[in-house]
């Protein structure tokens, strides 16, 4: 998981960059 | 009629709805916008001053532009129906091994075939434009396939579907639940079956993006030895590129 934190991240969040 | 794969015209329906509209939502750009901007070129001085930049510095924005555009791609991943009904191991899998397919496809509705520019921070710029990043057979690569998939003139909804059906590639190695993604893949592919025989489209259009795969796959492994090799020679700098870019083209 350490290892794809950010993609982790970004398939959790529900606010994603493209909302911002 | 039944349709192959035994799903019913509501799912091709539904499928083919969430899959456009997720693409729609996640382009950078519009196609409106792409249109505004297709003749707005870097002048020969922008060029030049582009062309003189360090590897280092030209890699640096290049993959920050990358990881920007993978971003996008998540999202698109996110928004298909399905998509998130996956565990995240073959989430995180379908993802790092497909994003870079689906820039490709999506990058040829940057490219303007007229005068072989892509759009690249907010201008069109030619193949020698990208000469600091010392990979010109890589970059020409790039735009031979921009070149060679636009000639196939895809639709909005033929571009969606077709990157959908590539991220969900079963066959991408240390998978989960292969027989869950190869029914969503086999779904994708008869709506964009369906999407090309509403269209009037020929029976060869598919195949003929479907025989783009191998050269997207080439252009993918060009990419990552062209990052090993930087990464040998500059790993001070590789070090600093965005970290889910280094997530996602690490091994």
């Amino acid at each position: 998981k350490e290892k794809h934190k950010i993609l982790h991240q970004l398939l959790q969040n529900s606010t994603s960059p493209v909302d911002l | 009629n039944p349709l192959p794969g035994g799903c019913s015209l509501l799912e091709i329906e539904r499928i083919t709805q969430s899959v456009v509209k997720s693409h729609i939502e996640t382009s950078q750009y519009s196609t409106e916008e792409l249109k505004r901007m297709a003749w707005t070129l870097y002048n020969p001085e922008e060029t030049r001053s582009y062309q003189t930049k360090s590897a280092e510095v030209m890699w640096q924005q290049c993959a920050i532009h990358i990881t920007n555009a993978i971003q996008y791609v998540v999202e698109f991943a996110k928004r298909i129906s399905g998509f998130m009904d996956l565990c995240q191991n073959d989430q995180i899998i379908l993802l790092k091994a497909g994003c870079m397919d689906v820039l490709l496809i999506r990058m040829c509705r940057a490219y303007n075939p007229i005068n072989n520019t892509l759009l690249f921070d907010g201008k069109f710029a030619t193949p020698q434009f990208f000469k600091a990043l010392g990979c010109d057979d890589l970059v020409n690569a790039v735009f031979d396939f921009a070149k060679s998939l636009s000639r196939i003139q895809m639709s909005e909804e033929d571009m969606a579907l077709f990157s959908a059906a590539v991220l969900l590639s079963p066959d991408r190695p240390w998978l989960t639940d292969v027989l869950k993604i190869q029914k969503l893949q086999d779904k994708v592919y008869v709506a964009l079956q369906r999407c090309l025989q509403k269209q009037g489209a020929s029976e060869e259009k598919l195949a003929k993006m479907v025989s783009k795969l191998p050269i997207m796959k080439s252009i993918c492994n060009l990419h990552i030895d062209k990052l090993q090799f930087f990464r040998l020679v500059h790993p001070e700098t590789a070090y600093t590129f965005p970290p889910l870019y280094r997530e996602v083209f690490g091994s």
